[in-house]
């Protein structure tokens, strides 16, 4: 480089640098590599990484509501019949889509990937456990279940969201089954209806290529829809380990009720183009919304004086799905 | 996406999952 005439370092610099900051990283990657390899050799786990609040920040600045509605908007347009088979079949490919459940196998059928994204199955594809109390709501991928545990509960093994951010402050539901616990401090335990009772929780990650409806994991009554506007940050398991509280920035909707045991609820948590959320006896309910700004929140109770017990849902029963954009 | 489900049941309650098992909907989640 010395000896080189100006010209060419000059010309060759963006070159060395792309090469040298691959290079670097990739070093670094290894090196990480070799770190945990070393730690899982001891016999231990590795500690999960976590972003810092600067990561954070920078993520959650990025419009990614934004961007999921024009994502949305994008796949909503009508595709032409000859375009329909390699687009579908492209996602199909992509992300390991089982066609054979489908309710309709045939991609044509289909308008646009919207209209895919939210496909139905065949009856018998997802027979329902009758043994069992409380069923899966939704295909998926488990990434975390257990008992809740000073008021924070497990996104995956080792990281925590608090439980009050998450589903916010106790509505204020003069005919909701959740009695005053006798310690007022305690958020969990004004949840917990009956003595000698637990808290338990149970996270699901629903990836691309699942079916993208959901349904009631049991008999239970919702009273209560809470809408959280918020980011729509990817919640893949990568990123579950990687952002703290994840589910507390995420625009999602708690739906709350009772079920034989007591405190019994449900959330659709939106991620990274799937924004929207459709339950589908609750018609007032808009997600992703340019209207709704995020950090607030809107209720609705399903309580009223002509239905006192609210919506009740049956095992298995049709409850939402989540919607592109 | 995704679901959580948070919920009081008794003491006794079992979950029938393993962390990163892949589950359907209609599957056995949990019971007493």
């Amino acid at each position: 480089l010395h000896t080189a005439p100006v010209r060419g370092v000059l010309r060759l610099r963006p070159l060395h640098f792309l090469v040298a900051a691959g290079a670097g990283y990739a070093g670094y990657r290894q090196y990480e590599k070799y770190k945990e390899q070393q730690v899982e050799k001891l016999g231990q786990e590795s500690p999960p990484k976590i972003a810092s609040d600067w990561e954070v920040s920078l993520y959650k600045s990025v419009p990614t509501r934004l961007l999921s509605r024009a994502w949305g908007r994008l796949n909503s347009v009508e595709l032409p019949n000859w375009l329909r088979k390699p687009v579908l079949s492209l996602y199909i490919w992509t992300f390991g889509v089982n066609m054979k459940e489908a309710a309709v196998e045939d991609l044509h059928h289909y308008r646009n990937l919207s209209e895919f994204f939210r496909r139905k199955l065949k009856p018998q594809a997802r027979p329902i456990c009758g043994i069992h109390s409380m069923i899966s709501p939704s295909d998926g991928k488990i990434l975390s279940f257990g008992q809740v545990k000073n008021c924070e509960v497990e996104q995956v093994k080792g990281i925590t969201y608090s439980l009050e951010s998450f589903l916010g402050p106790h509505a204020n539901t003069e005919n909701a089954d959740v009695k005053p616990a006798s310690c007022p401090d305690s958020f969990q335990k004004q949840l917990v209806t009956q003595e000698n009772n637990e808290l338990y929780h149970c996270v699901i990650y629903l990836a691309p290529g699942d079916y993208h409806c959901f349904h009631s994991p049991t008999d239970w009554t919702v009273s209560h829809r809470r809408h959280f506007p918020g980011s729509l940050m990817s919640v893949n398991p990568g990123v579950a380990r990687w952002i703290k509280e994840l589910f507390c920035h995420n625009e999602r909707v708690v739906l709350s009720g009772c079920w034989k045991h007591g405190f019994f609820s449900l959330t659709a948590v939106g991620a990274q183009n799937v924004g929207s959320i459709r339950i589908y006896f609750d018609q007032d309910l808009r997600t992703n919304s340019p209207r709704y700004s995020k950090g607030s929140y809107n209720d609705f109770s399903f309580v009223t004086n002509n239905n006192k017990e609210g919506i009740p849902m049956r095992k298995g029963e049709h409850l939402g799905e989540f919607n592109l954009g | 996406s995704t679901i959580v489900l948070i919920f009081e049941a008794p003491k006794d309650f079992i979950f029938y999952l393993k962390p990163g098992q892949k589950i359907r909907f209609g599957e056995a989640l949990g019971s007493l």
